[in-house]
């Protein structure tokens, strides 16, 4: 995790369901990759943080310091993708639902 | 009321003989993920139906949900009955399609003896070509839970004959939507060949299933994933286990004790004997300011000088004495 880039960034999280306790039900997949977002949203934000019109007002401001503790933006997942997951039900039935925004494709200042 | 969009499905679908003889070739390594007793035909339709999603991103039915459900086998009045319990269906979820799948064999009529007409010399009594195999129908009825009744007739599906023992599918979504607009989400099905004893079927991997193909509409809600999958306590709610915390709350996790059991030395900072600092005086007088209150008083914000004086003193008034539970301090004597 170390040698991570400073600047808001995509991080790679594999997510184990045996981790969370939700194995004894999901039947697949056991595992899959979520990812996550971290990283500074630093004065001046380079285009690569993909930052919105409001964001990149927001670090104007606070880096001008007129009107103190305007934190900076934030880091957060911008594209994301859905998961297929195959489960138990209570009655022991199986059902597949495919849940939206279950795996980050991009992160972005917001 | 949501109309799900135009889309045809099979009104009848028979599958490949090979791969659904033997569910569990099939399912190979897969079986194990269902776990014991749960290799049937519904769990490899629906592996298959996953597959088929995490593959090429087709979703199934046109929605984002597939629900199936398996039977439990009744004989009422020596006929066969297979009831199927819908109440998992969530509110939120639309129905776009509903699919009966069940596996059949053609029935040969035992042939019959004719009587001979006349003892000719030669001839000899024959058994008539045993007729057409025979036809059967689906009947569905739908009851609400607690009737005791045969339910009301919703459906009757005519079956042709199949050529050799196959899986058959059929599009009962009118069926499933009338029941479930009724409240009444126990289905019942019959395979009704019409014969005086169709001799009763045991519970078999060929047990027949319904898919529910339908549109999760609160699954783009924040944290829908945690409606269906997230299932933390273990236990039914009202009902503590043995092992309950001591005080009787529902947490199952073991409280650890704050103040330590045995007289052992403690580690005090030699020189600093003052009481800790007593709870913040309450000026309104409020009754519960004598005992410190769950949450801690907001005390407004000292400036920037005092603040860093205070936190000397606070420092040299607080943090007098450290308790650590006998596994900590056993381990440290153990360093």
């Amino acid at each position: 995790q170390w040698d991570e880039p400073r600047v808001c960034s995509r991080r790679y999280l594999k997510v184990d369901f045996a981790d969370i306790g939700w194995n004894e039900w999901i039947i697949s997949p056991k595992s899959f990759d979520a990812y996550y977002c971290a990283g500074a949203c630093e004065f001046p934000m380079p285009k690569i943080v993909h930052p919105s019109n409001h964001a990149t007002i927001q670090s104007i401001v606070r880096a001008v310091g007129i009107v103190p503790g305007i934190p900076e933006p934030c880091c957060v997942p911008d594209k994301m993708s859905p998961l297929g997951v195959l489960f138990l039900d209570e009655n022991r039935n199986v059902v597949l639902k495919v849940y939206p925004n279950m795996s980050v494709e991009t992160c972005a200042c917001r | 009321s949501h109309t799900a969009p135009a889309r045809s499905a099979p009104p009848v679908a028979s599958y490949g003989l090979a791969r659904d003889k033997d569910p569990q070739r099939f399912l190979g390594d897969r079986a194990a993920a269902l776990g014991p007793g749960a290799q049937d035909m519904v769990a490899v339709h629906m592996l298959r139906l996953y597959e088929k999603y995490r593959q090429r991103g087709a979703r199934p039915g046109g929605g984002n949900t597939v629900r199936s459900f398996r039977p439990r086998l009744e004989v009422v009045n020596q006929r066969a009955l297979y009831f199927f319990n819908l109440t998992s269906m969530q509110d939120s979820e639309m129905i776009l399609t509903a699919t009966f799948h069940f596996y059949s064999e053609p029935r040969w009529p035992r042939a019959h003896e004719v009587p001979c007409k006349q003892r000719a010399k030669n001839a000899s009594c024959r058994l008539l070509p045993p007729g057409l195999p025979a036809r059967r129908h689906l009947l569905f009825r739908s009851l609400s839970q607690n009737m005791a009744t045969q339910g009301l007739l919703r459906g009757a599906v005519a079956l042709a004959p199949p050529p050799r023992g196959l899986w058959q599918a059929r599009d009962i979504s009118p069926i499933v939507k009338a029941a479930r607009r009724d409240g009444e989400l126990l289905l019942s099905a019959e395979l009704d060949s019409g014969e005086k004893d169709p001799g009763v079927p045991r519970p078999s991997p060929h047990a027949p299933y319904i898919l529910i193909y339908a549109n999760d509409l609160a699954i783009s809600e924040p944290n829908s994933v945690a409606v269906t999958l997230q299932r933390y306590d273990p236990f039914p709610a009202g009902d503590p286990e043995p092992g309950a915390a001591p005080n009787n709350s529902t947490d199952p996790r073991v409280r650890r004790a704050t103040q330590a059991a045995g007289p052992f030395q403690d580690n005090e900072l030699p020189g600093l004997d003052e009481k800790p600092a007593q709870a913040p005086h309450d000026p309104q007088g409020h009754k519960h300011a004598l005992w410190p209150s769950p949450f801690r008083t907001l005390k407004p914000r000292p400036g920037r000088k005092d603040r860093r004086r205070k936190g000397q003193d606070t420092f040299a008034a607080s943090s007098q004495v450290l308790h650590f539970d006998e596994k900590t301090m056993q381990k440290a004597r153990r360093k």
